[in-house]
C-alpha cells in the first residue's frame, strides 16, 4: 500500500487556527500548513507529531539570532518605530547590555518632541550608568543626531544609541524628518548609523508589515526589536515578515525591568507560538 | 478594496430569484480572509460570518445589484450595527465625577487623559488629572506637562503609592473646585495579577462612573484576550481607540466591542492634545473592510 495517509482536517485546522490567532495572518497560515501538508509520511497524521513537524518548519523560517559584534568605533544604533512600541525602554535596556561588556555608551535624546520624553530616556540612561546627550524640547532632533555622532567621536565613545520620536509611517512629513535624521548621522560619520532598528510592539497586527515596509525605505532599517512577549501575544507577524524581507531579528523585550531583553533565539519562539 | 477583491467573484455569482446559500458561502470565504487581514480576531471572524449566513440565505435578490454587491451591503450594514448599537456617552455623575483611564502599556492612555480634560474644559467643565502612574520613568512628569499646556490641574500626590494617591484626589478636587477628576494609571499586562488587582483597589477606592479601556487600534488577535480579560476583572463602561491617524485596518475595534460587549466611545487621531473625536460606526466599517 502506498501513498499519502489521509491527516484529519480537523487537527490541520486547529493548528491553522493557532498560526491566525498567533498573528500570522490568513494568507501566510495557509501556506504553512500547504507545507505541513506536503512533509506528511506514514505515521505522521498523529497531533503531536504534526506539531513537531510544524515546528520544524516554523523554526526553518526564521533567521539565526545574531547580535552583531561592535565592529567599528564609534558604532551607531538608531532606534525607530511607531508611538509607544517600546523605543526608550529599549534603548536603557540596551545601554545597559552594552555598559556590561564594558563598552563605554552615550544615549542621545533624540525624541524632542513628546512630553517628558527627554527626562524619560534620563532616567533610562541613568539605571544604566551611562553618559547622557540631551538639548532643549522642540530642537530638530537631527541636531541632536549631529552632536551625539559628534560628540561620541570626539570623546571616543565606542556605542551611540539614539531615541527618536514615536511616528505612524503613513506620515508622510515625519518619515522625512526620520530621513534626514539619518542623512545627517551619514554626513558626519560616513558607514554610520551602524545599525538602524526597527521597535515593533508584539501586540500588533498585520500592520507590522507597513512598518517594516515604509520604516525600511525611509530608514534603512537594518535589524528588529520585538516587544511585550511577556504579554498573551505572539509576534506571528514576524513570519509575514520573513516571507517579504530578510531582516535580522536582533531582540525581544520581555517586560519593564532594565534586564528585560534577550536575544532572539528562533526555537525559544516557536516553542512559545505552539505551546 | 473589498470591492475590487471580490469583482471577480461578483462575475461567477449570477443573480437569480434568491442569494443561495453557495452564493454567499463562496462570497464569506473571501470575507473572512479581508476581516482576519483586518486584525479582526477569529472567534469573532467566525461568530459574525454565521451572522451573515443566517441574514443573507434566502434574501430576495434585489433586481438591480449583483449577488455579490447585495452580500456586501448585507455586512457592512451589520458591522455597522455591530459596532454602533447601545451608543453611551460619559455618564460622569458624582461630586466631582471620576474617570478612570486604563489599558496595556504604551496603548495612549496618558495622552487620551490630557485630550479627555480639554474635551471637558471645552464644554465647560473644570477637570483635575490625576497622575496615578508611579511606575514608568517620567510617567508623572508627562502629564504635569501635558496639564501645563492645556492649563488643566495635574495632582500628583505623594508620587509613591497609586492607592493612596487615588484616595487623596477627591479631596484634591474638592479643594480647587473641580467637577471631573480624570485618573491615568500604568500601562499594565492582563496576565499580571498583581497589577490587576492595584488597578481593581483603585477603582473600589475610586468608584469612578465612567472606566474607559484604551487599546492600540493596530492591536492584533490578542485584543480578544485583553479586552475580556480587562472587562472581566475590571469591568470598563467603554473603550477608546487609539492611533486611528495611522494605516492599521482597526480590526480589534470589532474583537473588543464583540467580546466584551461594551461601547466604543472615543478615537484618537493624532498625537496633539486636540486630536480626539467620538466614535463613528460607519466609518469604523469602512475602514475595517479596506
Ligand atoms: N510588558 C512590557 N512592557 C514594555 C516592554 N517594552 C516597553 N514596555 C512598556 O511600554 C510602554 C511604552 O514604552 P516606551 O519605551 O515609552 O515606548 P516608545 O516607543 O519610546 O514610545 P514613544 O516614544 O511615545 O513613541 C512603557 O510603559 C514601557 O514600560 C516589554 O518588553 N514588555
Ligand atoms: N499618532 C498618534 N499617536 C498617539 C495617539 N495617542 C497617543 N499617541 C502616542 O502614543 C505614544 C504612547 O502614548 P502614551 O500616552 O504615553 O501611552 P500610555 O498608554 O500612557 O503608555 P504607558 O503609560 O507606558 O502604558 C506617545 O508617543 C503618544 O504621543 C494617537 O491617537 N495618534
Ligand atoms: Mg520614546
Ligand atoms: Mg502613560
Amino acid at each position: 500500500v502506498t501513498g499519502k495517509p489521509k491527516i484529519d482536517a480537523q487537527v490541520l485546522q486547529n493548528l491553522e487556527d493557532i498560526l491566525i490567532t498567533a498573528d500570522f495572518g490568513p494568507t501566510v497560515s495557509e501556506k504553512i500548513i500547504d507545507a505541513l501538508k506536503k512533509r506528511v509520511n506514514r505515521g505522521d497524521n498523529q497531533t503531536d507529531r504534526l506539531k513537531v513537524m510544524l515546528k520544524e518548519i516554523l523554526i526553518e523560517l526564521l533567521p539565526n539570532s545574531s547580535i552583531p559584534s561592535v565592529h567599528v568605533v564609534p558604532y551607531v544604533i538608531v532606534v525607530v518605530g511607531v508611538n509607544g512600541s517600546g523605543k526608550t525602554t529599549t534603548i536603557g535596556k540596551l545601554a545597559n547590555y552594552y555598559r556590561n561588556l564594558n563598552k563605554s555608551v552615550l544615549v542621545a535624546a533624540g525624541d524632542t518632541f513628546r512630553a517628558a520624553a527627554i527626562d524619560q530616556l534620563e532616567v533610562w540612561a541613568k539605571r544604566a550608568n551611562v553618559n547622557f546627550l540631551s538639548t532643549n524640547e522642540g530642537a530638530d532632533p537631527a541636531s541632536v543626531a549631529h552632536d551625539a555622532v559628534f560628540s561620541a567621536i570626539s570623546k571616543k565613545y565606542d556605542v551611540v544609541l539614539i531615541d527618536t520620536a514615536g511616528r505612524l509611517q503613513a506620515k508622510k512629513n515625519l518619515m522625512a524628518e526620520l530621513e534626514k535624521v539619518i542623512r545627517v548621522i551619514k554626513k558626519v560619520l560616513p558607514n554610520a548609523p551602524h545599525e538602524v532598528l526597527l521597535v515593533l510592539d508584539g501586540t500588533t497586527g498585520q500592520n507590522a508589515l507597513s512598518q517594516v515596509d515604509i520604516f525600511g525605505k525611509h530608514s534603512g532599517v537594518t535589524g528588529l526589536v520585538v516587544t511585550k512577549l511577556d504579554g498573551t501575544a505572539k509576534g506571528g507577524f514576524v513570519f509575514a515578515i520573513r516571507e517579504k524581507f530578510d531582516l535580522p531579528i536582533q531582540w525581544i523585550g520581555t517586560g519593564e525591568k532594565i534586564t528585560d531583553l534577550e536575544p532572539f533565539d528562533p526555537k525559544a519562539f516557536v516553542d512559545a507560538v505552539l505551546d | 478594496q473589498l470591492t475590487n477583491r471580490l469583482e471577480s467573484f461578483f462575475k461567477k455569482l449570477k443573480g437569480s430569484g434568491r442569494l443561495t446559500e453557495e452564493q454567499v458561502r463562496e462570497t464569506l470565504r473571501e470575507v473572512k480572509k479581508i476581516l482576519l487581514e483586518a486584525d479582526v480576531s477569529l472567534s469573532v471572524v467566525r461568530d459574525f460570518i454565521l451572522r451573515i449566513e443566517q441574514k443573507a440565505v434566502g434574501q430576495e435578490v434585489i433586481a438591480s445589484v449583483s449577488p455579490g454587491h447585495q452580500i456586501i451591503k448585507i455586512i457592512h450594514d451589520e458591522l455597522v450595527v455591530l459596532l454602533g448599537g447601545d451608543y453611551r456617552t460619559l455618564k460622569l455623575s458624582g461630586t466631582p465625577a471620576v474617570v478612570m483611564v486604563c489599558g496595556l502599556q504604551g496603548s495612549g492612555k496618558t495622552t487620551f487623559c490630557a485630550k479627555l480634560a480639554l474635551w471637558l474644559k471645552e464644554r465647560k467643565r473644570f477637570p483635575l488629572l490625576v497622575a496615578a502612574d508611579v511606575y514608568r520613568p517620567a510617567a508623572i512628569e508627562q502629564l504635569v506637562v501635558l496639564g501645563e499646556k492645556i492649563s488643566v490641574p495635574v495632582f500628583t500626590g505623594d508620587r509613591k503609592n497609586p492607592l493612596k494617591i487615588a484616595q487623596e484626589c477627591i479631596d484634591a478636587a474638592r479643594e480647587r473646585s473641580s467637577d471631573v477628576v480624570i485618573v491615568d494609571t500604568a500601562g499594565r499586562l492582563a496576565i499580571d495579577n498583581q497589577m490587576m488587582t492595584e488597578l481593581e483597589k483603585i477603582k473600589s477606592i475610586l468608584s469612578p462612573s465612567d472606566i474607559l479601556y484604551v487599546a492600540d487600534a493596530m492591536t492584533g488577535q490578542d485584543a480578544v484576550n485583553t479586552a475580556s480579560e480587562f472587562a472581566k476583572r475590571i469591568n470598563f463602561h467603554g473603550v477608546v481607540l487609539t492611533k486611528m491617524d495611522g494605516d492599521a485596518r482597526g480590526g480589534a475595534a470589532l474583537s473588543i466591542r464583540h467580546v466584551t460587549g461594551k461601547p466604543l466611545q472615543f478615537i484618537g487621531t493624532g498625537e496633539k492634545v486636540d486630536a480626539l473625536e467620538p466614535f463613528h460606526p460607519d466609518r469604523m466599517a469602512k475602514r475595517i473592510l479596506g
